[in-house]
């Protein structure tokens, strides 16, 4: 059955399934270990027992001791976790930037990332709206807020400010050295959460194309070691490092709630299998034809779904008319272009002129609109009533179609007066 | 009593010939 219409045929609102938005996908990292080969350190909590300091070699052309960007969105296996690993750096705050692309609007939940070095003390989330050309904060994790990112710490969320990037200290800890979560939810904390279906604000707060990390700034180290990576003297003194095992982003690829899933088109680019009479990447606009109200996101309530002019089978195309939509008491805006078959009016539902309705026939039958064929000499025009086909005849001329003298007349040799009363 | 349709051949149209149908 299909999740976008009810049995008995009732468009229904519809959602693509919950995925891990980035599984599988490139990120683009401005940096990763391994080109040369390069050796770094790091501390290792084991249960009750003083910190150990361990430190291995990173090299891109052994894949045994790789750390390349595909391990942040590979497959997470417990036990064996692939880790993306930055290279040493040896000032901080030093900047690494992750950026995800997710080829589509993707409504996301949360974005998290899993660390297997400390988590860094502060990190910025960034998303885009439009592939990647703008970029508007999402989220800061720092113990310093108003000096790395200008923001209060844990400000307050209103109604006002739902769709503003906020700066938390909670996150940010130096512990656990490694396996540590930055997590961040979306709508946690954010008013109308809890009404999403009607906060346009907060539709547009989840929708990312693009998601971008920047680890600022990783904790200072502390001996023997700590910190990113640690102090070592067997290479460049205090050295640093970002390493994740995991990157994740929740959420459900963007379809207005006219589609259930989500595929790949020719090209390779992903889009919406839109219903409901609805087009576009995002099922963001009504099909061709199907103008009869404007285009509306589905919701719990209301499927919303694009309705086809009613053109009585007399015309492909149509517009919509907000005026007449509002007049109709939001039931019916489509005016219909170009009828054929000698129709005319909003839905062709009426004959045009020179033309009447043929009531033996359906106003859907191509042959509804007759001509009127008015005599040339006997009416007085070539337009008939359009619902009896009656011409309007001349003084003294009869008939339908005003071709023959009335009783009591009879035809004269005048084209102007062509029946004269018998004397 | 039906009425004979009109004969467009007996009209005369030496003054009217602007409305002579083609």
């Amino acid at each position: 059955p299909d999740p976008c219409y009810e049995e008995n045929g009732t468009a229904r609102r519809c959602i693509p399934e919950f995925i891990n938005a980035a599984f599988g996908k490139e990120v683009q990292v401005s940096s990763t270990c391994g080109r040369p080969a390069s050796r770094s350190c790091s501390i290792t909590e084991r249960e009750e027992r003083p910190a150990v300091r361990s430190c291995q070699v990173c090299d891109a052309s052994d894949p045994r001791r790789a750390h390349p960007a595909s391990y942040l969105t590979d497959l997470n296996s417990a036990h064996n976790l692939t880790c993306w690993q930055s290279e040493n750096f040896h000032h901080s705050p030093h900047n690494v930037t992750l950026t995800l692309s997710l080829g589509k609007k993707f409504e996301i939940t949360y974005v998290s990332l899993q660390f297997c070095s400390p988590r860094p003390e502060s990190l910025a989330i960034y998303k885009s709206m439009d592939y990647g050309r703008n970029w508007t904060p999402y989220q800061f994790y720092s113990s310093q807020c108003r000096k790395m990112y200008n923001r209060p710490n844990k400000a307050a969320i209103t109604k006002q400010n739902e769709q503003e990037a906020l700066c938390t200290d909670g996150h940010t800890d130096l512990y656990p050295l490694s396996g540590g979560l930055i997590a961040f939810s979306t709508l946690d904390g954010r008013p109308s959460g809890k009404d999403f279906d009607n906060s346009p604000v907060l539709q547009d707060w989840v929708t990312v194309t693009d998601i971008r990390v920047v680890f600022s700034r990783p904790h200072f180290p502390r001996e023997p070691g700590g910190g990113g990576g640690g102090k070592d003297e067997d290479t460049a003194a205090g050295s640093y490092f970002y390493a994740v095992g995991e990157f994740q982003v929740g959420g459900r690829c963007k379809c207005n709630g006219h589609a259930a899933r989500c595929m790949k088109e020719k090209e390779g680019k992903l889009v919406c299998d839109c219903k409901h009479n609805t087009e576009g990447p995002e099922c963001d606009r009504c099909k061709p034809f199907h103008y009869d109200r404007p285009w509306q996101r589905a919701s719990n309530r209301e499927t919303n779904e694009c309705l086809a002019c009613n053109c009585n089978l007399h015309a492909r195309r149509c517009r919509f008319n907000m005026e007449l939509y509002k007049l109709s008491g939001r039931k019916s805006g489509g005016v219909c272009l170009n009828c054929r078959h000698n129709t005319a009016g909003r839905h062709c539902h009426y004959c045009k002129e020179g033309f009447y309705r043929d009531l033996t026939k359906a106003i859907t039958h191509r042959k509804a609109c007759k001509a009127c064929d008015c005599h040339p000499v006997g009416a007085a025009g070539k337009t008939c009533n359009q619902t009896t086909g009656q011409c309007p005849c001349k003084d003294g001329v009869t008939g339908i179609t005003c071709n023959r003298c009335a009783k009591g007349y009879q035809q004269s040799r005048s084209p102007v007066a062509p029946c004269i009363k018998i004397p | 009593d039906v009425m004979p349709t009109l004969d467009m051949a007996l009209f005369d149209w030496t003054d009217y010939e602007d409305l002579k149908p083609a």
